[in-house]
């Protein structure tokens, strides 16, 4: 071991196991984690031998597939070794979070099967539905990701264009692309990888448009892989980063699917074509929640301690210039120019974790609540899940390219790790809801929170300071 | 209330500071309304206010986050009195780069900034003796980390040399674009 940074460890006041801990939410939690590495991350199989950023494109996605196709292997013999059932928790883990991007570091191209497909299997398919799709999905009979976004439409969904048909005569939707612009852009795995879709489409039955609603698609042939008639297909090319994640575009020219494939959890189509409308329009924000909670840990602190690791690190070890004259060179930590760089950055990756687990466990209660049919808390969630999702991603993309500057050269090089935790943070400022979109869906809910404050209302837990200083000018 | 420098000053602060970016531009939004203007037109008009504003109310909600774990009493002192600087100094960076904003709305006036920017130099340096042992918690396995520059065991010159050698470009001693077209190039006499 480096010598000052062994030095630098003597230093310490304060119990590490005790924060890691914290950090994990349990002493066992920490236990569950540290096998987690030692059985997937720590496999030879999965090391590069060559690394991967002197592949070529194409090689790149190759060897995320082969990778992704190990790691569930791997998933099936841990979970045999441990007599234990799949869990979400797992799948997030390996695919979403630290342990995903160490065995797959360019991002994986099944991620949204596990971070979408199925969540919204089960948030918004009927029990049936769940039966039949959900067993398929986890066994990976099928591989399955989530189009929402199109060419021309980002956070905006009612202005996609993608339209789906009912026909009464056959029970079957008819899902149409009608201009270039409604193409789907950018789920992950659809380019190459996934051969089922959660489609988002403008439902219209009895010459009635009823709004976005979602569809199961099938795109390939289960058998050779092939695009299935009418589905145009394929991937949308190279990426600041995430170039293992195979982001797809997708066209349909007038694709049947049975009527059965429709999510119909909340809103309905009956044979007739009769629509029986859910009874909130925001029950379908489920999945993005859930996603952008995932994102405030699985990547933006995450990323960030990754990041304010290696540059701590690296600057107790690198010496450089003089403090005082004829000293020698100090190491860079040294100096209050590099703490500036570096301290902020540490105590952000750990407000980030703090305020993801506050959120998490927001999530969960405000999830079981909906399945009461209590819908009060889902917009303080809605609100507070998008400001967090947005200030984090940003706070985290901001930090990591800090951290490169406070690594010089060093850190500009690709094996530095800077260049892909930047290009997996930045994409998450973009994904999932554009981050300033985001702010001002945020700044309604607050908006509407103040005017609630002067009618003398009371307000929910986050909203609640507006109370106490509503009456400061 | 005259400003002073601690926790709850600081929480304070930022929830008065979005309260009122928040009651400023939905005052601002509402009276141009009442004006008998376009409300999405006004609405798009003051869109760098509304941001400003959820903004400052994510950041309140981090601090305040933050500031919830220090009274977990399960938590020992020593750490809890690193986390409580982690957490000073948290809110103190970002309250000094939104400082305008705090100047409007909060109780900090120009006078309390020198003083404010002297704490955040000695949460600086109070973190310092403990920042290896910070990151050394975060319990980021090398494999995970993957990068020569912040390995455990430091040794990063001789990693990063051996990260060169990895280099497809490294394993021949002279690449075949020599012969193309170096070679040639160089006798052209240009």
């Amino acid at each position: 071991v480096n010598e000052d940074l062994q030095k630098e460890r003597g230093k310490g006041n304060f119990n590490l196991e005790e924060l890691t801990n914290l950090l994990d939410g349990g002493a066992e939690k920490t236990e569950q984690r540290r096998e987690l590495v030692e059985f997937f991350v720590k496999d030879p199989d999965f090391k590069d031998k060559i690394p991967v950023e002197y592949l070529s494109y194409t090689d790149r996605y190759r060897e995320a597939v082969r990778k992704s196709c190990l790691m569930f292997y791997k998933i099936k013999d841990y979970q045999e070794k441990k007599k234990s059932g799949s869990s979400v928790e797992l799948y997030q883990a390996l695919l979403g979070g630290m342990l995903g991007s160490a065995v797959i570091k360019d991002g994986t191209p099944f991620a949204l099967h596990y971070v979408m497909f199925l969540p919204t299997l089960m948030g918004q398919g009927t029990v049936e539905q769940q039966a039949y799709w959900i067993g398929k999905a986890w066994n990976c009979q099928i591989l399955g990701t989530y189009a929402q976004t199109e060419l021309g439409h980002g956070t905006y969904i009612r202005g996609l264009e993608t339209t789906s048909h009912y026909d009464p005569d056959n029970e079957e939707f008819i899902l149409h692309s009608p201009t270039l612009t409604s193409y789907k852009w950018w789920p992950g795995g659809l380019g190459h990888s996934a051969n089922y879709a959660i489609v988002l489409a403008q439902l219209h039955t009895k010459g009635e448009c009823h709004g976005i609603h979602a569809f199961i698609v099938q795109l390939r042939d289960e058998e050779t892989h092939m695009p299935l008639p009418g589905i145009k297909i394929g991937e949308i090319g190279c990426k600041l980063g995430m170039n293992g994640v195979n982001q797809g575009y997708l066209g349909f020219d007038k694709v049947r699917v049975p009527r059965q494939n429709m999510l119909m959890k909340n809103a309905k189509v009956l044979k007739d074509g009769t629509y029986v409308k859910s009874p909130s329009d925001k029950l379908t924000y489920g999945t993005m929640i859930f996603v952008r909670v995932a994102v405030v840990r699985g990547i933006a602190a995450t990323y960030l301690s990754k990041a304010v690791t290696i540059a701590t690190r690296y600057s107790c070890v690198r010496r450089q210039s003089e403090i005082r004259p004829g000293e020698g060179e100090p190491i860079i930590i040294e100096y209050r120019t590099q703490q500036y760089k570096l301290f902020p950055w540490i105590a952000a990756s750990i407000a980030m974790n703090i305020a993801s687990t506050w959120i998490w466990d927001m999530y969960n209660s405000v999830t079981s609540e909906l399945e009461q049919g209590d819908l009060d808390r889902l917009p303080e969630l809605h609100a507070i899940s998008c400001v967090l999702k947005a200030l984090c991603t940003s706070d985290a993309a901001r930090g990591i390219e800090e951290c490169r500057k406070a690594t010089g050269g060093h850190g500009y090089m690709t094996c530095s790790a800077f260049p892909a935790a930047y290009g997996m943070t930045t994409a998450a400022e973009t994904y999932e809801g554009e981050n300033t979109v985001l702010y001002l869906q945020t700044s309604r809910y607050l908006m509407k929170a103040w005017h609630n404050v002067q009618n003398g209302q009371s307000m929910s837990p986050t909203v609640k300071y507006l109370e106490r200083h509503s009456e400061r000018k | 209330l005259p400003w002073t420098n601690d926790l709850p000053s600081l929480v304070s602060a930022y929830y008065q500071t979005a309260t009122g970016l928040i009651r400023d531009v939905t005052e601002k939004v509402d009276k141009r309304v009442a004006k008998g203007h376009i409300p999405e037109d006004v609405w798009n008009y003051y869109s760098n206010m509304l941001v400003l504003a959820a903004e400052a109310h994510g950041r309140a909600f981090l601090v305040q986050r933050f500031c919830d774990i220090l009274s977990n009493k399960e938590i020992s002192p020593s750490l809890r009195n690193v986390l409580g600087a982690l957490c000073e100094l948290y809110a103190v960076y970002w309250l000094l780069k939104n400082l305008g904003h705090f100047l409007v709305h909060s109780n900090i006036r120009v006078p309390d900034v020198e003083s404010i920017m002297d704490w955040q130099d000695s949460l600086l340096q109070e973190i310092r003796p403990n920042a290896v042992s910070l990151v050394d918690a975060f319990d980021i396995a090398d494999e995970i980390l993957d990068s020569p520059l912040g390995a455990w065991d430091g040794n990063v010159y001789e990693r990063l040399f051996n990260e060169a050698q990895r280099s497809p470009l490294n394993s021949m001693p002279v690449d075949e674009s020599f012969e193309k077209y170096l070679k040639p190039f160089l006798r052209s006499n240009l």
